[in-house]
């Protein structure tokens, strides 16, 4: 009993404003995967022009990669990284261990967004959740053309943090950093970084 | 599972984007543990747009270094966050390995306390069990075993709230202190931030992890995830 406590965590590490890149923007929707009608789906997309942009990556170097693990390591390999310009991540269902129709449903997210940026093999896609169930496509789809047909990108804080829990599991608060850096020369750049997980973690991503 | 992105307006170079985020990984996501256990789906992304009208930064620009520490602060930052929601998690631990032979082995033993159950379970009961630590030093799968000498290794926890005393010594040239302060261990293990300052005398390579302890709403949390 005095071991146990419970701590206000979402009021002590999720912050009330941020900075954000320049040319940036975000989206997030609930789809109806999780069950209790929370966000579950968030897009960042790039929408600057004055340059290609680059990605990277590091994935997991457990055997039983899931497809979206899959799809977009071929994507990077096939781009080297360069003109990506969108990560769509859905939460709920982590598309591991379902073969086939897994990997099909993981390009079929990448297309859709793809679509809609006008650019091929220009997404990343990444999942979280239950193993060993395939994705409700039907759901996922339809939430990445309406945030699209409807224009739900924003560059504010509350659309950068609902990104954040977009990409929660059993998370109990979003979890998002922001900072900006000043180079030698003066000018100055901005990091934003936003992370989810809270169990089922000890990576060795390669 | 782990997900995260790091997104900037700077202009980076493909080839110099992954190396820095493999850097910045290795020393940030690559070092916590909530639970030991690896996903499927562990992922962490970077996208650089070059909306900042720079020159592009590769790996031999001048800047490059400076930017990845800060990638790489900025990741730590992030990484840790993740440990402090760790599933019923109460408190936030830093493990310290220093003067090791080298990196690699120093890293092992972090990564080994980080996920001995038992470490974490006194953790949490605010026990200062210095045996379990030592066992779990002890299992440790070393690639030189010279990185490990029972005679030189010291043990401690660490206040990390700027109070005074400050250190908790557990073992002290690989003895036991057996009549610890057990009103300042309690005081001590109190605290929400706390470190496991090990101390191994064998060279000078250190390294860093990041872990919570191990509570009863772990297992309420994870009892029916899939249902």
């Amino acid at each position: 009993n005095n071991a146990s406590k419970v701590i206000d965590k979402y009021s002590l590490y999720v912050p009330k404003d941020g900075v954000f890149p320049k040319g940036f923007q975000v989206a997030s929707t609930a789809t109806g995967v999780k069950k209790n009608g929370s966000l579950d789906l968030g897009i960042i997309k790039n929408i600057n022009t004055s340059r290609p942009s680059n990605a990277a990556a590091v994935f997991t170097t457990n055997k039983f990669k899931a497809a979206p693990v899959l799809v977009s390591k071929k994507v990077l390999e096939v781009t080297s990284g360069k003109g990506i310009n969108a990560i769509v991540i859905n939460s709920g269902c982590a598309n591991a261990v379902t073969g086939d129709v897994g990997l099909k449903d993981a390009n079929e997210m990448i297309n859709l967004v793809n679509e809609n940026m006008k650019n091929k093999d220009s997404t990343l896609v990444m999942s979280t959740g239950v193993i060993g169930q395939r994705l409700q496509m039907d759901k996922i789809s339809k939430g990445i053309k309406d945030i699209f047909s409807q224009d739900k990108f924003g560059d504010d804080f509350n659309s950068w943090l609902n990104v954040a829990k977009s990409i929660c599991t059993t998370d109990t608060f979003p979890k998002i950093v922001s900072s900006k850096f000043k180079l030698p020369d003066g000018k100055e750049y901005t990091l934003t970084g936003m992370a989810k997980g809270a169990g089922m973690i000890c990576p060795n991503m390669a | 599972t782990l997900l995260g992105y790091i997104i900037t307006d700077l202009p980076i170079e493909s080839k110099a984007l992954q190396q820095m985020l493999r850097y910045a990984t290795n020393r940030s996501f690559n070092c916590i543990s909530v639970d030991g256990d690896m996903s499927t789906n562990d992922t962490i992304s970077m996208i650089a747009n070059g909306a900042i009208d720079i020159p592009e930064i590769t790996i031999s620009s001048a800047e490059y270094q400076q930017i990845q520490s800060q990638v790489t602060a900025f990741a730590q930052q992030l990484a840790q966050l993740v440990v402090r929601d760790g599933e019923g998690s109460t408190k936030f631990v830093t493990i310290n390995v220093n003067n090791s032979l080298n990196f690699e082995d120093a890293n092992k033993i972090a990564k080994t306390i980080s996920n001995s159950m038992l470490v974490k379970t006194a953790l949490y009961g605010q026990d200062a069990n210095w045996g379990r630590i030592l066992c779990a030093i002890g299992y440790t799968e070393l690639t030189d075993l010279k990185s490990l000498d029972i005679n030189k290794i010291n043990v401690s926890f660490v206040a990390t709230d700027n109070s005074e005393p400050n250190e908790l010594k557990l073992i002290v040239n690989g003895v036991p202190q057996l009549d610890i302060d057990e009103t300042f261990a309690s005081k001590l293990l109190s605290l929400d931030d706390l470190e496991i300052s090990i101390n191994l005398g064998t060279g000078k390579e250190t390294a860093k992890f990041w872990t919570c302890d191990l509570s009863h709403e772990y297992v309420t949390i994870n009892g029916d995830y899939r249902s």
